[in-house]
């Protein structure tokens, strides 16, 4: 379970506040699919950064199943980083030097994994996605939805309790789309927490909730009973 | 007057070759506006970075305002991309260690213009796209849809005669698309020409022509009278 209360992020830039995520209050319970929308710059990378442990609010708490997430060392946040969460980031953030297999591999490199099944279980999430003909190429050898793909596969490899998708799906056409939505569906299925930011409808449609935010503020948010 | 002509670009990964375009023939008038979509890998991208000069083709003609592209030298072809192209990446490329505002700046420095001058006309495009406010931010201090509006307001700032845009609303929800797609369509107006990657219906509608591709082929175009 995800427990926001009163949660603030303000960055500063010289004598310039930016007001990111105001004062937001937010549950998510085990097993739930959310999706978050908003307009450009509304406060959704942040928001899911601080869920994803990635940044630290300027204030408010955060509990994460039961656990103060400000009271957590630096071994036990990385772990949680590490083992719970799978992130997909907004502009992918793949290692330029890695091959896809490489950077699909490299979550399990970090849990210890021996390199057979490392191996193995990268090649398998690389294949979900659709790019099995692609595992040696690096990223300036792939196209912008291959590469969103590798980020997507990367995140699911390591099986976590909790995925966070910051527009998973910008760079992918309409099919490719339903195969990486009903991926999480799947996985959802199995019982983890997936939380989607996503400026499409379509998108948004698969989550049982969608949560909308405006210039850091969430100001409502409705539920579908069969998504 | 774009006239590609039996355009091929293979890559080659060792052993293995990747056929991103293969044949392609394509013909865009001077002040057209065409969009051209197709399935993540089939080969936009690559076909776009042909049409701004920005690669070279395995083999095939491209001739530019009726001159061979082939016959060109290195500088006038950066000439040609600097002074009449505007180009949006599918990953903006900004520059990390410039502000928004010398990021827009950028391709005028390049032109020659002067400093104050060279401000005011990069100050006037952000505006713009909606970033007023952002002028001093960093890319790692701007949100996703803000850096894609950044590298909108740099294609544009010259003022080119042709903008290739490579889904410049891929991180945008659908006002601030409809913000960008009207400074595509005033642009328009003016007699310049507009290529534009999307993977969305909703902005392939602004054109007047749709192009459609798939493995590196261009299989069927669709017209519109009054987009
Ligand atoms: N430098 C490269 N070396 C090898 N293969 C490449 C290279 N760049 C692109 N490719 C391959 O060429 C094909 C076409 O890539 P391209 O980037 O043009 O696709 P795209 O249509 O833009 O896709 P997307 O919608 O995902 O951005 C892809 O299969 C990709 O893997
Ligand atoms: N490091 C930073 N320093 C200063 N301001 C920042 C920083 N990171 C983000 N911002 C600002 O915080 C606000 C929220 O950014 P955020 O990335 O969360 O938006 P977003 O909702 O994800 O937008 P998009 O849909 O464009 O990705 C933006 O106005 C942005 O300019
Ligand atoms: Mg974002
Ligand atoms: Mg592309």
């Amino acid at each position: 379970v995800i427990e926001l209360h009163d949660i603030w992020k303000v960055y500063g830039i010289g004598d310039v506040k930016v007001e990111a995520v105001r004062g937001v209050s937010l549950r998510i319970d085990e097993g739930e699919f959310v999706a978050i929308m908003g307009p450009s710059g509304s406060g959704k990378s942040t928001l899911m950064h601080l869920l994803g442990c990635l940044d630290v609010p300027t204030s408010g708490t955060y509990r994460l199943a039961g656990q103060e997430v400000g009271d957590l060392g630096e071994v036990a946040l990385a772990t949680i980083r590490n083992r719970r969460v799978g992130f997909v980031f907004q502009q992918f953030h793949l290692l330029a030097n890695l091959t896809a297999l490489k950077n699909v591999e490299l979550p399990l490199v970090y849990a210890g994994m021996p390199a057979a099944k490392r191996e193995a279980k990268a090649r398998e999430a690389l294949a979900s996605v659709g790019l099995g003909e692609r595992l040696h190429h690096r990223p300036n050898e792939l196209s912008g939805g291959q590469s969103q793909r590798v980020a997507i596969a990367r995140a699911l490899v390591t099986e976590p309790d909790l995925v966070l998708a910051d527009e998973p799906t910008g760079n992918l056409a309409s099919d490719q789309t339903e195969e990486v939505l009903s991926i999480f569906a799947r996985l959802h299925d199995e019982g983890r927490t997936i939380v989607v930011i996503t400026h499409e409808p379509d998108v948004a449609e698969w989550a049982s909730r969608t949560v909308h935010i405006r210039d850091g503020v969430i100001y409502g948010e409705e539920r579908r009973d069969n998504p």
